[in-house]
């Protein structure tokens, strides 16, 4: 988190706001709530309370415009820019405006109006942007999902440490960045994408480029807005050129952003039991053209060519690679490796000698 | 417009102004005085490493594919430098 230059703040903890006009896209009503929950965002997390006043001038003074506004920083049509605030001071000090041009809206569609609204208070409070990309306060516009929004770990530090904490936070477990050189890593799953590797946890995935010792953290919501938060497991074809992910008993394909039509399909359709729930981990394996599923301590080996589960499985895990535990979180292909990761873990498997020849810390991934 | 840029780049005059623009207003890049055409290119590569390194991207401080996608996602209208 950043704060502005003299870390500008309030020095009162009561604070008004005066919305001076309205959006055509919502009911009054909608922008009325959307402001009154962003706000709230903060107040559960600090001693600071926010009042509306109607008339006279509030510390907080809330419009829409479009283009030339009158403070000299013009927005700039559909996209772009949606808004911006002034820190906490006099006059312009705390205000927010937003841009009209956008389409706003209270779901997903255009921009959601609350959570830029919620970022923009951040600024009116005295918070600069963040370069953590699961901040609320980092700078780029991402629809974060219709369930409920929970302020991050990194927000909530930054607003605490200019006002202090609250008596009242009603969800004290705020989302945390995973760091990727953190010894008790863990991942979700991890797949090549054209070239890349893609690392997933949590909401995000690194995206770890060839040639790039660093790893570029990414909302998953960014790339693939209609995925869900976190995912279970994920492989690439490249003879097909997809992406498959997969959470509880959907199946996604992706080819690079697109979701391909008539996904997301359910697991059982793929061949697997109707009654299976999930999946751990999957890899593709580029000579033999088979896709390795795990679940549980059990196996299954799927026929790309064919698009048919094999017959004779699921097999015990323990059976074919001994000694990597009775369960995967992730796993990839590299040359004639395959990378088994149990928790902090990773297990390198060799394909050709079939056991494993090293075990490796889980972050070792990214070179920690 | 003196941004450095990758040899292969295809970026228009139009792309160079856009991406002018976005680093006059969220890195504080001061348009310089006609003529001043070198220095204005070292001020050009250093506000894109500040913005490179921002997002955690390739820092190499010339406008490339990436950096460039990256500054046509929607955003606030705050700087994300300095005052």
């Amino acid at each position: 988190y950043n704060f502005f230059p003299r870390k500008l703040k309030w020095s009162k903890t009561n604070l008004t706001y005066r919305i001076m006009n309205y959006t055509s896209d919502l009911r009054r009503a909608e922008v009325d709530r959307a402001f009154k929950k962003a706000f709230k965002v903060w107040s559960d997390v600090t001693p600071l309370n926010f009042t509306r006043i109607r008339s006279g001038v509030a510390d907080i003074m809330i419009s829409f415009g479009t283009r030339e506004h009158g403070d000299f920083y013009p927005f700039d049509g559909p996209s772009g820019l949606l808004a911006h605030a002034f820190p906490p001071g006099p006059d312009y000090g705390g205000d927010a405006h937003f841009d009209d041009d956008e389409a706003w809206s209270d779901d997903s569609r255009g921009y959601n109006l609350f959570l830029v609204a919620a970022h923009e208070f951040g600024h009116s409070l005295g918070l600069e942007h963040s370069r953590d990309p699961g901040a609320l306060m980092f700078p780029i516009y991402t629809y974060t999902g219709k369930t409920g929004f929970v302020l991050p770990d990194d927000d909530v530090q930054g607003i605490q440490e200019l006002y202090g904490a609250g008596d009242k936070d009603p969800n004290p477990k705020h989302p945390k960045t995973p760091e990727k050189c953190d010894p008790d890593l863990s991942l979700d799953a991890v797949t090549e994408l054209r070239g890349e590797m893609l690392v997933f946890k949590d909401r995000f995935f690194w995206r770890l480029h060839p040639q790039m010792v660093e790893a570029e953290l990414v909302l998953l919501k960014s790339f693939w807005p209609e995925l869900p938060n976190k995912i279970d497991a994920a492989y690439e074809n490249p003879v097909k050129d997809l992406v498959y992910m997969f959470k509880g008993k959907k199946v996604w394909a992706l080819n690079g952003y697109d979701i391909v039509e008539d996904f997301p399909k359910k697991i059982y359709e793929m061949g697997f039991p109707k009654e299976m729930k999930r999946i751990d981990a999957a890899v593709h394996i580029k000579d033999t053209g088979k896709t390795l599923f795990f679940t549980g301590n059990k196996y299954w080996s799927y026929d790309e060519e064919a698009d048919v589960m094999d017959a004779g499985y699921p097999r015990l895990i323990e059976d074919e690679f001994a000694g990597i535990g009775d369960r995967v979180d992730a796993v990839y292909q590299r040359n004639d490796y395959l990378y088994f990761f149990n928790g902090p873990l990773q297990f390198e498997y060799s394909i050709w000698s079939r056991r494993i020849v090293r075990v490796l810390h889980t972050n070792s991934l990214f070179w920690c | 417009i003196p941004i450095p840029l990758e040899d292969s780049h295809e970026f228009t005059e139009k792309d160079l102004q856009f991406a002018e623009r976005y680093l006059r207003t969220h890195y504080d890049l001061r348009p310089n005085p006609a003529g001043v055409m070198k220095k204005s290119v070292n001020t050009m590569a250093s506000k894109l490493r500040e913005m490179q390194e921002f997002f955690g991207l390739e820092v190499t401080g010339k406008l490339d594919d990436e950096t460039y996608e990256l500054m046509r996602k929607p955003r606030c209208g705050v700087p994300d430098v300095g005052e």
